[in-house]
């Protein structure tokens, strides 16, 4: 392909990154490092901070909501257990609309909108939560996470307190998400990688596969040129950033399981509908 | 289809506004 064509594809592709998704890495990495003018993130690093931290999170989708028992005479483990169901409500309440940001940034892909609806949806099924799991490392550090649009800082120790399988659902993602913002990308190579990992030909059940390899192929090409341009002393950067995908695969294979037994060990615990839909009989 | 119907409306629909 023409060099000119590969750049605008890139130039495409950033764009609707930007429209898409509303926190970018350029923002993340501000408010981590405290160079923004807004406010510094409330920091959650306790259930007390918690707590405190709840109005910040939006945690009005879901029906589970409506049912919160009363806590007056709850002892303070059932609290606990209450106040750690939320928070995992309004995680699935933002992957869900997260989700739906990865929808549109798909459709806007050269070719995508074309391709067989029912490979479209399967592309989606295997790749948002790789995609989601990507798009965190951005927001994180070696301490902790920013959630809810960064305005909170979750500290890592928090997460790993929680009781089980809460406790192991985020700790793969920060050993992923340390190794993988060591390589620099920004939010223009990020979205080229986006690009390329939706745009996977060996998804299970797909029914045409060559049309999806050849937009791949096309985008891995833009990619392949832009980290040469972008990032010029860095030596081997596409073949790093490729190598990632293996590592995506372990990490969804492994969120997956948790969230199984999540559904086996908490009576309370009711999954998101989409989730529930990307999640059914996948691997 | 029936297995993923809000994917398929997410793909379908123009716009992102989707009651989730």
């Amino acid at each position: 392909p023409e060099a000119a064509d590969l750049r605008s594809l890139a130039k495409h592709l950033y764009e609707s990154y930007l429209k898409n998704f509303p926190l970018t890495k350029a923002k993340a990495r501000a408010i981590l490092s405290g160079k923004t003018n807004d406010n510094a993130p409330f920091v959650i690093h306790d259930m007390k901070s918690l707590l405190e931290g709840e109005q910040f999170i939006n945690c009005c989708h879901l029906p589970h909501q409506g049912q919160q028992r009363e806590s007056t005479g709850a002892t303070l483990t059932e609290l606990q257990r209450e106040v750690e169901l939320r928070f995992f409500h309004s995680c699935q309440s933002r992957s869900a609309e997260a989700v739906s940001e990865v929808t549109e940034f798909a459709k806007s892909i050269p070719g995508f909108s074309i391709l067989d609806l029912n490979d479209q949806v399967t592309l989606l099924k295997y790749g948002v939560i790789e995609v989601l799991s990507i798009m965190m490392a951005p927001l994180m550090n070696k301490d902790g996470t920013l959630i809810s649009y960064g305005q909170i800082f979750m500290t890592r120790e928090f997460l790993k307190s929680l009781r089980k399988p809460f406790s192991d659902m985020m700790e793969p993602k920060f050993e992923f998400s340390v190794k993988f913002n060591m390589l620099e990308l920004d939010d223009s190579d990020m979205a080229l990688f986006l690009a390329v990992i939706i745009l996977s030909g060996d998804r299970p059940g797909l029914l045409n596969v060559k049309p999806i390899e050849e937009l791949q192929e096309n985008v891995l090409h833009s990619l392949e040129l832009h980290l040469k341009t972008n990032h010029p002393d860095s030596l081997h950067l596409f073949a790093k950033v490729l190598q990632k995908m293996t590592d995506l695969r372990q990490l969804v294979t492994h969120h997956v399981q948790v969230i199984q037994l999540l559904k086996e060990s908490e009576v309370d615990l009711c999954l998101h509908p989409l989730l529930q839909e990307i999640m059914r009989d996948l691997y | 289809k029936e297995k993923h119907k809000i994917l398929h409306r997410l793909l379908q629909n123009s716009t992102s506004p989707v009651d989730l």
